[in-house]
Order: structure tokens, then sequence, then C-alpha cells
């Protein structure tokens, strides 16, 4: 899937 | 945003603002062992690349700031505060830490989640973070007496991460294809090697005793 890796967390 | 990882943001705000708060006000460094908190800065570095690319909220870019600035700023009191680096104990701080940053950045690179530059920095930072409290447990067990402020930070820097694996474990159970292997591996490792460091502070804290690592 072409969902850039998000990093919501710190 | 869920109650573990607030809190786990908490406690890692905490350390920070302990660990400034002894340095800032008793102009002191004694016990602190700068390896860390360089590889800390680097951590930091390496994981925050995106923040002027991907805006989450506020709150995590301000909290990124803060994490930033004030790892940079402590390392910058210990290397070159006219009275503060006089504290520094460089003779016990020996630990190589580049020997960590090597095997890090090697694994980070052969075991990531999508290979882009900022995706293996990201998880040479996860890496890194891991182990980067090492020469901090070293110096602790080098230096006979541990003062309040330094026992507090480390019990905090480990806490926070503990406080993640909750984290995870509701975000598992309640997103959708929440699957991170790489950050759960890396924050377990992480929290365990904090264990012993919290047996002895606990034991500490209910015999009512100053905090000594056995050497």
């Amino acid at each position: 899937e072409g969902t850039t890796l998000k990093h919501d967390e710190l | 945003m869920n109650i573990f990882r607030l809190a786990g943001d908490m406690t890692h705000l905490a350390s920070v603002l302990v660990l400034l708060l002894k340095i800032h006000t008793i102009k002191s460094c004694a016990g602190v062992s700068l390896k860390t908190q360089e590889l800390y800065a680097l951590v930091f570095a390496t994981r925050y690349l995106d923040i002027v690319t991907d805006f989450i909220s506020v709150y995590n870019t301000v909290m990124k700031l803060i994490f930033l600035g004030s790892s940079f700023s402590i390392v910058w009191y210990i290397r070159h505060h006219r009275v503060v680096r006089r504290s520094y104990d460089k003779d016990q701080d020996t630990f190589r830490h580049y020997l960590l940053m090597i095997p890090c950045m090697l694994l980070a690179l052969f075991v990531h989640e999508k290979f882009t530059f900022k995706e293996v920095m990201w998880t040479f930072s996860l890496y890194l973070e891991a182990v980067a409290i090492l020469p901090q447990l070293v110096l602790l067990q080098r230096t006979r007496n541990i003062d309040n402020l330094t026992g507090q930070y480390v019990f905090l820097l480990g806490a926070y991460r503990g406080l993640y694996i909750f984290n995870w474990i509701y975000r598992y159970f309640t997103e959708p294809h929440f699957v991170h292997w790489i950050t759960w591996i890396a924050g377990v490792v992480q929290t365990l090697l904090y264990a012993d460091f919290f047996y002895y502070y606990f034991e500490s804290w209910k015999n009512n005793v100053r905090l000594q690592l056995p050497a």
C-alpha cells in the first residue's frame, strides 16, 4: 500500500 | 493518543527536566554520562528528521523541539560550560559509544520497514536508543554514590519506554494494522536493560537507603 510511513509517536 | 503514551511522554519529559534542573541549578554533572547524552542527541536528531516534512500535531512538534533542544543543550553544558564541565568525570565515563553506533547503523541498513534515507535513520534511532543508556549504567556502577537527581533521571528515562510498551499493546488491540515489530522489539530490549537498575532503585527506595549498584 502506498501509504507513507508516518511515525506519529515520539 | 492514549493515556499510556501520554504518561510515557510526560515521564520522558520529566527525566529531561530533572537532568536539566540538576545541571542548570547546582551547576554539576557529577555522575552523568556525557556519552549517553551524546547518544540521545543523535537519537533525536535521526528520529525527528520528519519534523519539517510530516506535521502530526502541535503537541508532537513541540515535544520534538523540546527533546532536541534539551538533549543538545545538555551536551553543550557538559562539554563547554566553564563550571559544569569541571564536574564531568571523563576518566570514569569511558564507554566506547562509537562501538554502539556502528552495529545499530548496520542493523538499520538490513532490518527496517522501508529502505529510504529517513526510514533507515529512524530505525537507526530506535536501535541506538535501546542501547544509549549503557554508558550511563556503566558510569553509575563505577561512581559509588549516586545522587538522587541522577537516580531519578535514569529511573524516569527507563520508565518512559516501559509505558510506551503498554501504549503499543493498547494500540495493537484498538487499531487495525497497527503492527511495528521493530519498534516493539527495540522498546522491550531497551526496557529490559534497565531491569537490574529498577531492582536496585526500588530496593533503595523501600529500605530508604542510598542507591548503590553492585560493582
